[in-house]
């Protein structure tokens, strides 16, 4: 089970960005690749969220709310219709 | 909608509403399971060129061109790669990879919405009418986020961003998740963004009711809506072998049964099941029911599913049950063979005789649509109720607006049961739920936006919260349906919507997006969780006193402990009417007495800003004990009223 993966939504610190990225979307990518090498974005969200959606096993997930900048890694949730 | 307009005194008070470029200007986003731009709700007859501030498209997919918008649908978008994620590629055998409603639940809260003025519309015959949206002149963009499997975050996420970029004013989302922190909320985050941009956000309360604590959407940021009843109903008898007669609903068109009574059967004693009396899928003995009516249980399965059950069965009708947990609420069904629903109270005495009765025989006629029904608006059973889980200090829901027996736009691609047998295909259907009641609030704040564009979100919540009405006209209070008594501030928060009111509601609470940000200081939100649902650097300042009593909300909301206590609040009026000055009366049962400072308050110019406190005094009183009563400002013409709910 560890190594299933879920879809998460990463909370980014978007003022945490280090110098050396001039576009957030790269900063992000960046962080993303260092805890998998694999993964790739589902969604990159500009208005709404300052981060991603991706596919992480829990233990990458763990692994990306321990790096800089980043302020929280949640679990997909399901929502329904009323 | 038929009958919404008419009930909601939108037909009686046309001229009151802008029927300008500024109407047609506002555009209502509504996120759900896409649309099915066929359905003459989306008509553009008249519509002048989309506004210039519109970014969105219409995107391609399944059955699905750019040329299936126009100046009314003018955008349509869908989102499923958190869902393929999750449960793998859209089968597009069973839904449409593109913005297309294979569901029907989208365009019937779209069209509720905004939709066109349609004559001629029904069900069957049943709830005819000239149908239309709450704001038949605004724009319409559909994202759709919801699939076979359900909702998922990320695509809910993506889609608000996408309607955010593309400049929609009003946001319609009739859907909801479990209870959770706001920074863990995908629909508070994203509103939160909404509202900065001066987007009303608008959510159904959830169909969680009448269980207390059970309402999703609750972030003050969103306006959350419940549902209640019109003055409509579909009354289909049951006639007894023993000559008495009980009355039921139903939307069943179709083959009438034989003129005679028949053989009447309980599905609990004709089934080798042990939940036989639900009349689940494959639970009825086909010898014990064949050319019978049989009487099933609510519940776990969906009600048209029963019929199905029955009608597979060899069953020629059947009587629906409420049980305890709907009461005598009454719920149509468009059933694929004869068949209406009974409320408890009914059901009992329909089982008393069903089990006493040696051979128990019985029919049912079907009497088309009434309207006129009194005491309406009730409270539905259904409707999610407060107090709210997660900061009991805000009452919710917000308001009340109709979603009971809602008849609007339909997909063409499922009949209006939705099960997969039912090979029937409308062009309108009647479903209910608070799903319902949302887009009735979307559309009105529409239409509000048009008349004061410079409203904000806050503002425009403000003026459909303060003219809502707790009373009918002979002064009873909006009666509950799950109990018969009068519903609460709990159940209906500050009351049924009245647009007419809306539009000139002499003063507003007003908020800001700084304002909610010292609400979160007041919830002791970290500076990371205020980040991730605020998207900046927020620091709440060290020492300050914040207090969640003083986020300037339309309705007051008490939290005590047992012992009672004193509270205060204080609250800032705007003026948006002319020069007057507004005195203020309370009202409260006795557990707890309202002391408001100063009781007079005169605003010389429009905009001009004044506050006010209140106190709140409450004795002891056991865990879980409630107590209401309500602040009204008046200038003798407009009454801007609040809801007080205590809790202990």
């Amino acid at each position: 089970t560890a190594e299933k993966k879920e879809t998460y939504i990463v909370h980014m610190a978007k003022s945490e960005m280090p110098g050396e990225f001039v576009d957030h979307t790269r900063w992000y990518d960046a962080s993303l690749k260092s805890v998998s090498g694999e993964a790739e974005m589902l969604y990159t969200y500009t208005n709404v969220v300052h981060g991603f959606s991706t596919r992480l096993t829990p233990d990458e997930a763990r692994s990306m709310e321990a790096r800089p900048g980043i302020l929280s890694v949640l679990p997909e949730s399901r929502y329904d219709l009323h | 909608t038929t009958r919404t307009p008419s009930f909601l005194g939108l037909d009686q008070n046309a001229a009151m509403f802008p029927e300008s470029d500024s109407a047609r200007d506002v555009i209502v986003g509504v996120l759900d399971t896409g649309v099915w731009p066929e359905s003459p709700s989306f008509d553009d007859t008249g519509f002048s060129a989309v506004p210039s501030s519109w970014r969105g498209e219409c995107e391609i997919g399944t059955n699905f061109t750019k040329s299936n918008c126009n100046k009314k649908l003018i955008g349509a978008r869908f989102f499923a790669r958190g869902y393929e994620a999750t449960l793998g590629p859209i089968d597009e055998t069973k839904e449409s990879r593109s913005p297309r409603d294979d569901d029907g639940h989208g365009t019937h809260t779209s069209t509720t919405a905004a939709g066109s003025v349609v004559s001629g519309a029904s069900l069957f015959g049943y709830a005819p009418g000239t149908a239309r949206g709450m704001a038949p002149q605004a724009r319409i963009a559909a994202y759709k986020v919801c699939w076979i499997g359900g909702c998922f975050s990320s695509d809910i996420l993506a889609a608000l961003d996408k309607a955010i970029d593309d400049n929609v004013n009003v946001l319609s989302l009739s859907l909801g998740g479990g209870m959770s922190d706001f920074f863990r909320d995908s629909v508070a985050i994203a509103a939160f963004a909404a509202m900065e941009k001066g987007i009303l956000v608008s959510c159904s309360a959830g169909n969680a009711g009448p269980t207390s604590y059970s309402l999703s959407n609750v972030a003050p940021w969103i306006t959350t809506v419940g549902a209640g009843t019109l003055d409509r109903d579909f009354p289909a008898f049951v006639s007894l072998g023993n000559g008495k007669n009980f009355s039921g609903v139903s939307l069943f068109k179709g083959g009438a049964l034989p003129e005679k009574l028949l053989p009447f059967v309980y599905a609990g004693n004709v089934s080798n099941a042990s939940d036989g009396n639900l009349c689940m899928t494959g639970s009825l003995i086909p010898e014990k029911v064949r050319g019978k009516i049989v009487l099933c249980d609510r519940g776990v399965n969906p009600r048209v599913q029963k019929g199905s059950v029955v009608k597979d069965a060899g069953g020629l009708g059947m009587v629906l049950a409420n049980t305890a947990a709907n009461g005598d609420e009454l719920v149509a069904d468009a059933h694929l063979l004869p068949a209406t629903t009974v409320g408890e109270t009914t059901a009992k005495e329909i089982k008393d005789y069903l089990f006493s009765d040696p051979n128990p025989t019985a029919t049912v006629l079907f009497e088309g649509t009434k309207v006129g029904i009194e005491p309406s608006p009730v409270v539905a059973a259904f409707s999610s109720r407060g107090p709210n889980s997660i900061t009991p200090q805000i009452l919710k829901p917000d308001l009340i607006a109709p979603g009971v027996n809602i008849l609007a736009g339909w997909s063409g691609a499922v009949g209006p049961t939705g099960l997969a047998e039912d090979a029937r295909r409308v062009g309108f259907n009647i479903i209910s739920g608070t799903s319902m009641s949302c887009p009735h609030v979307s559309g009105l704040a529409a239409l509000l936006k048009a008349a004061h564009p410079e409203w904000s979100p806050a503002a425009i919540r403000s003026a459909l919260m303060t003219t809502a009405y707790t009373a009918y006209k002979n002064g009873k209070v909006i009666q509950d349906v799950s109990t018969g008594k009068p519903s609460t501030a709990f159940d209906h928060g500050a009351g049924h919507v009245d647009p007419v009111s809306a539009l000139n509601p002499g003063l507003v609470y007003d908020l800001d997006a700084e304002d909610y940000l010292n609400f979160l200081c007041a919830l002791n939100y970290t500076a990371s969780q205020i980040n991730s649902l605020a998207r900046r650097n927020f620091s709440c300042v060290a020492g300050k006193s914040y207090s969640v009593n003083d986020l300037n909300y339309p309705s007051f909301a008490i939290s005590l402990e047992a012992r009672g206590g004193v509270v205060k609040h204080t609250r800032t009026l705007t003026n948006v009417g002319p020069p007057g000055t507004y005195k203020v009366s309370v009202a409260s049962d006795d557990s707890v007495k309202i002391a408001v400072e100063p009781q007079s308050l005169t605003f010389g110019q429009s905009n001009e800003k004044k506050s006010y406190s209140v106190t709140f005094t409450a004795g002891a009183m056991p865990a879980n004990a409630n107590g209401f009563g309500r602040i009204e400002w008046s200038d003798g013409k407009r009454v801007v009223g609040s809801p007080v709910a205590v809790s202990w």
